[in-house]
């Protein structure tokens, strides 16, 4: 056999500092000689381009390292492939996040959707507010300083990942208000009971903190889109407080409770937009008829997600699929085949509706799961969402794939990354020894 | 590859691939970058020493001490 001497890489435009959903990330990859070359437009597309060679590389009794002739042309099927990662249920160890991003990198996953804070704790340390994090972490060891957020942006950089940060409001806020009185203080029996509900659209001070903080979130992080999330937000606490019920009058919006909500998050995107970013909710806003800017990415999340697509593309949004991709509800066998059925495409629309699909992202919300078992419940199952969203649509018969995707795990197995068996009885070369 | 290539074809013409012979190189008419050289060093570990690799960037001063497994074919032997 010839010695492979080199691999030539020819990128045709200056390095980006980051990627973006705009990002190109073709390339193509020739090997026919003992000098290889690997061509794209962006380094983000070589950054792909090397991890196919990577892979096409195997171990040989004769030659130790071998490589077959290859001529591969390659390019993503859909721009945003991301990663839903909840580090407020549970926290989550930086080393672990790292160790999830390079799996992210090894399947060409592109977007780390890191949903930071929740009703459970705020692990996020502010510059702005420090007391935040202080009374809203689980405690000070579990909290993310802005050197490791610094450090984790980096690593994804490097490995052409983007970091999309979801600060969800108005709901899931609970451990927000610990220490700022921004929460809806509840009544019963006309007096308040100690407990609170979504932020206090009602008070100017809520959206004076809100421009504070976001103005910060958004130099901190360098990715055009930020998540607000906007989920699940619930209308006792609000119906039950004196002032919030003044302020319905006030504003002539009746009883109908939507419309405060639509009124929060029409104040908090305005704030953002006015901080330069775009931004990224979860479908209810779109639901809720809040006019959001024209490039808001809307993340469907709910079933039935084919009526769901159509309606969001229809109103000309850019959209995500995430509702068939909730990979923290686990059954026994190979839930990675129904993952690997799902399209993004499967819903009645035009072609201009479907070119507004620009990806999804698998989500693992954190409930039951921290750094002991967020890699082997994530990996290999996420491996369905990276083949449907990089490769071609008539790539889709999992009893075709089921081969290369247990060559695959074994891959990920070799490099030291525990993804879990996924097809019954098996084995690697290389079984994980850690 | 995971995930599928959009094309790919292969034949059975095989080449051989050592360590000590292997290099990546930035076309001479290329753009370059800290990202590139920084690949380049990660790829070179994952293909030639994935079982200590994630020690490597993970944990470096573990990985000090950690021993790397030497190739089974020397290069003298790949010489022809």
């Amino acid at each position: 056999a010839t010695l492979l001497k080199r691999l030539n890489v020819h990128i045709a435009q200056p390095c980006e500092q980051y990627p973006s959903l705009e990002s190109d990330e073709s390339y193509s990859l020739t090997i026919d000689s003992d000098s290889a070359m690997l061509e794209s437009v962006t380094i983000w597309g070589a950054l792909r381009g090397l991890e196919t060679f990577s892979q096409i590389i195997y171990a040989d009794d004769n030659l130790g390292f071998a490589v077959n002739n290859t001529m591969i042309n390659d390019f993503p099927r859909f721009k945003h492939r991301g990663i839903l990662v909840d580090t407020s249920r549970h926290f989550i160890s930086v080393k672990t996040l790292k160790m999830n991003l390079e799996a992210m990198a090894e399947s060409k996953l592109n977007v780390l959707h890191f949903h930071i804070v929740d009703d459970q704790s705020f692990p996020y340390e502010s510059r702005t507010f420090p007391e935040i994090s202080l009374a809203g972490a689980y405690n000070q060891a579990h909290v993310y300083s802005q050197d490791d957020i610094a450090g984790l942006i980096e690593f994804a950089r490097q490995r052409g990942i983007r970091v999309v940060v979801e600060f969800d409001s108005p709901g899931h806020t609970q451990s927000w208000g610990l220490a700022i009185d921004i929460l809806t203080h509840c009544y019963s029996g006309g007096k308040p009971n100690d407990e609170f509900g979504p932020m206090d659209p009602s008070r100017n001070t809520t959206f004076d903190f809100l421009k504070k903080l976001f103005s910060e979130v958004a130099s901190v992080f360098p990715d055009h889109y930020m998540h607000l999330g906007g989920d699940e937000v619930d209308f006792d606490c609000w119906r039950s407080n004196p002032d919030v019920q003044a302020f319905m009058l006030k504003m002539g919006f009746g009883t109908d409770y939507s419309l405060l909500e639509q009124y929060y998050m029409q104040n908090v995107v305005d704030i953002v937009g006015a901080t330069g970013k775009g931004y990224t909710v979860w479908q209810e806003i779109i639901d809720n008829n809040v006019t959001v800017k024209a490039d808001t990415v809307v993340e469907v999340w709910k079933d039935p997600y084919p009526q769901e697509l159509a309606r969001v593309t229809k109103l000309g949004y850019r959209t995500l699929l995430s509702t068939c991709w909730y990979l923290d509800y686990i059954s026994y066998g190979s839930d990675w085949v129904k993952y690997y059925m799902c399209d993004p495409h499967n819903f009645n629309g035009t072609d201009e509706q479907k070119k507004l699909v620009v990806g999804g992202e698998a989500c693992l919300w954190g409930e039951f799961v921290d750094a002991t078992n967020l890699i082997s419940r994530m990996w290999p199952r996420a491996f369905s969402i990276a083949e449907r969203l990089w490769s071609a649509a008539d790539v889709k018969d999992p009893a075709v794939a089921k081969p290369r995707f247990e060559e695959h795990r074994c891959r990920y197995v070799r490099r030291g990354i525990p993804a879990s068996p996924e097809n019954g009885p098996s084995y690697c070369d290389y079984e994980y020894n850690r | 590859p995971w995930p599928k290539p959009q094309t790919i074809k292969t034949t059975s013409q095989q080449y051989a691939v050592h360590p000590s012979a292997f290099h990546f190189m930035v076309n001479s008419t290329s753009q370059s970058c800290d990202l590139l050289t920084s690949a380049f060093d990660r790829y070179y570990r994952i293909i030639f020493f994935p079982q200590t690799y994630l020690n490597h960037i993970l944990d470096p001063e573990l990985a000090k001490h950690e021993k790397q497994i030497e190739p089974k074919i020397s290069l003298a032997d790949l010489q022809d």
